[in-house]
Parts: structure tokens; C-alpha cells; sequence
């Protein structure tokens, strides 16, 4: 087992802005020598008792970490793919003892789940989805949600696992353009929400597959990536970040920002923007949302934190070990931050 | 932002969508 335990003193120093709680509470070491790529946080169960788990995953395995009594991580199970490199972990929110991911070059080509052999003695994989795949979500109710292109026409697809192993396939109705990513509706159960590569939004309804509404939101959100979407009083507000947005507007550099939408009559309005604090330079990389804080990788190689109902970055992270940080997700186990380096370093906050 | 900014709000809009949109 490659473990590697950070002393206090290794502590990469936050800003003077307002670290929090953000505290570096250990660090995971990849040894396997390929570039790290994505990591995630899932429930398993370990000789009978479900433990709050860390996935790793390298370019041609994915890794399986369980806590130990000490604080450290132990390596518990590696998944291995011999042709098609892993993207993406998809995490599925509600689920023990599965996770999904995403392999592909440029593009998504494959989804298979990752789950082990029923007396848990071995790591078993199950090919979901082959093709074009543009976009890929696990939801709540232990459905994964992905759409797909052929040359004439997009698929979208809701696959839902049951319990014994099985799977349902449903179609929701595509919109004409390309959907480029997912987010279900807080608030609204059966609502599912997509971003498209022209610039709008598009709500499903997941139980019957209806496409309620397209909605354009504007040209200044090109390519938006949609990382939360909660519905109240009527109205649907989105957390949106650019990655072609410009390095710098009158406001600072926009790195997320919050729009309020009427489904009604699919008239939009912004809320709020999340800028980078004066002297700091980039647009966002790559990131995650979860409750109220917004965490991403800038151009910079810094993370960078966001109360989203304060308004303002409050920790940034500077690279550290001459490594800019390579990716960033919230941990959806506990309130760990997780933060890696392409060289396989994964850091717990 | 203002009510007059984004038209009539509706709080059951997920389910009147429904029942507008094709099957």
C-alpha cells in the first residue's frame, strides 16, 4: 500500500483573505507513474460497515483508497483499463459500492461501472455506453444520465440500476444542439437540467422524458458548464462558470456567476458574479460546487474558493512542490476538499 | 432582481411545463 502522511508543517499556506476551516489533513501518493486525472469520494462497504471512501484515478487505473484508524489512507481495490484511458470519474450520489467512469481520448468513448465481485474478493468492470459521449452525469435514485451524437442526431439517455444488478434504459426528447453538461434541479425532484453549445439551457422532465423548455441565456455564456441548479419561488437560479470567459472585466475576472431564471418565459437575469480577488490572475480551469462553496482550478494553477452566498473568494490555494494543482472536487462523503496534481499527489482538506 | 425583469413567476412551473410540452 503506497501511503504517504503529510506533517503539519508541509501545511501550504492559505491567503490572508480567509482560510476557514481548510486545513490539510492528509495526502494520498499514486505511485503507478501515470498522470493523476480525476478523483472522487464514495460510500463503500468493508467487512459489513459502510466507510466514506477516496477514488482515485490515473490515466489506465482507477484506485479505491479506505480510511485508516491512523488519519492515512490504505489502497483497497485498482481497476485497470489496457486500451482507452480514463477521463472523468462519475460519481453516483446515492450509491454504495459503484462508481462510474469515463474513458476516452479527447472525447468520451466509453462508460463502464466500477463495482467488486458480490463476497467482495475481486474488482469486477461493466461496460455501459459506447460512442460519441458529450456529456455524463450520475444523479440521485441510482440513474446516470449521458448524451451522445451520431451524425444526424443526439441521444439522450437515462440508465437506472437496480438493486440486483440490472439496468433500465430511457430516452428523454434531445434538443437539436449538442448538450454539454448536466445538473439535476434541487427543489423540483423530477426536473434535469442541460446547457447546450448554443448558449441555452434546456429542462427535462426526467419521469416522462418531456423537454420542457429551451431557454437562451445570453451570448456572454458561451460554452457554460452548469455546476449546480436549485429551483425556488418560481424561480431556477444556476451557478455557471466560463471557461471562454474573459480574463478581465470591470468587476475583476468572473470565474462563476449565479443567474436567475423564469422556466415560465425563459427570461434570465445574472445575480451575482464570483471574481477573482484583486491581483490574482486566471479563469477557471476546471471545479466543483457543492452546498454554498465553489472551489476551482484556475489557469494559474491556483485554487481558489467561493462563498456563494457571501459573494466572495474567502481560501486560495497557492501550487505547491513547484506542482500547479490539476484538478478539484468537494467530497460528497464529508466535508472534505480534494485536490490533486497531475503527478498523483491527492490532497485532503 | 426584480419580478418585472424576468415576467410572471410561477411556483408550480414544473408541473404546468408538463403539461404544455409534447408527450
Amino acid at each position: 500500500h503506497s501511503i504517504e502522511q503529510t506533517e503539519l508543517a508541509d501545511v501550504p499556506a492559505c491567503d490572508s483573505l480567509n482560510p476557514g476551516n481548510l486545513q490539510l489533513v492528509s495526502k494520498l501518493k499514486n505511485h503507478s507513474g501515470s498522470c493523476s486525472v480525476d478523483v472522487s469520494a464514495v460510500w463503500w462497504e468493508i467487512a459489513g460497515v459502510k466507510e466514506p471512501c477516496i477514488i482515485t484515478a490515473c490515466e489506465y487505473a482507477v484506485s479505491l483508497w479506505k480510511p485508516l484508524d491512523t488519519g492515512q489512507w490504505g489502497k483497497l481495490y485498482s481497476w485497470h483499463f489496457a486500451e482507452v484511458p480514463v477521463l472523468q470519474i462519475v460519481p453516483m450520489p446515492d450509491v454504495c459500492n459503484l462508481v462510474c467512469v469515463a474513458l476516452g481520448n479527447l472525447e468520451i468513448r466509453e462508460i463502464r461501472a466500477l463495482l467488486c465481485s458480490s463476497d467482495g474478493g475481486c474488482e469486477k468492470q461493466v461496460l455501459l455506453r459506447t460512442g460519441n459521449i458529450h456529456a455524463v452525469l450520475g444523479l440521485t435514485q441510482r440513474r446516470l444520465v449521458s448524451s451522445s451524437r451520431t451524425l444526424c442526431d443526439q441521444q439522450v439517455e437515462v440508465m437506472t440500476f437496480a438493486e440486483g444488478g440490472s439496468e433500465e434504459k430511457q430516452f428523454l426528447m434531445p434538443p437539436e444542439e449538442t448538450v454539454l453538461t448536466f445538473a439535476e434541479v434541487q427543489g423540483t425532484q423530477e426536473a434535469l437540467l442541460g446547457t447546450t453549445i448554443m448558449n441555452n439551457i434546456v429542462i427535462w422532465n426526467l419521469k416522462t422524458g418531456q423537454l420542457l423548455k429551451k431557454m437562451h441565456i445570453g451570448d456572454s455564456y458561451q460554452a457554460s458548464v452548469c455546476h449546480k441548479a436549485y429551483s425556488e419561488m418560481g424561480l431556477l437560479f444556476v451557478v455557471l462558470s466560463h471557461p471562454c470567459a474573459k480574463e478581465r472585466e470591470p468587476s475583476g475576472s468572473p470565474v462563476f456567476q449565479l443567474i436567475a431564471i423564469n422556466p415560465k418565459t425563459a427570461l434570465s437575469v445574472g445575480v451575482m458574479l464570483y471574481c477573482l480577488p484583486q491581483g490574482q490572475a486566471g479563469r477557471f480551469l476546471e471545479g466543483d460546487v457543492k452546498d454554498n462553496f465553489a472551489a476551482a482550478v484556475l489557469t494559474s494553477g491556483t485554487i481558489a474558493i467561493w462563498d456563494l452566498l457571501l459573494g466572495h473568494c474567502t481560501a486560495l490555494l497557492p501550487p505547491i512542490s513547484d506542482q500547479n494543482w490539476s484538478f478539484v472536487k468537494w467530497s460528497g462523503t464529508d466535508s472534505h476538499l480534494l485536490a490533486g496534481q497531475k503527478d498523483g499527489n491527492i490532497f485532503v482538506y | 432582481c426584480s419580478q418585472a425583469d424576468l415576467g410572471p413567476i410561477s411556483i408550480n412551473w414544473f408541473e404546468e411545463l408538463s403539461s404544455e410540452a409534447p408527450p
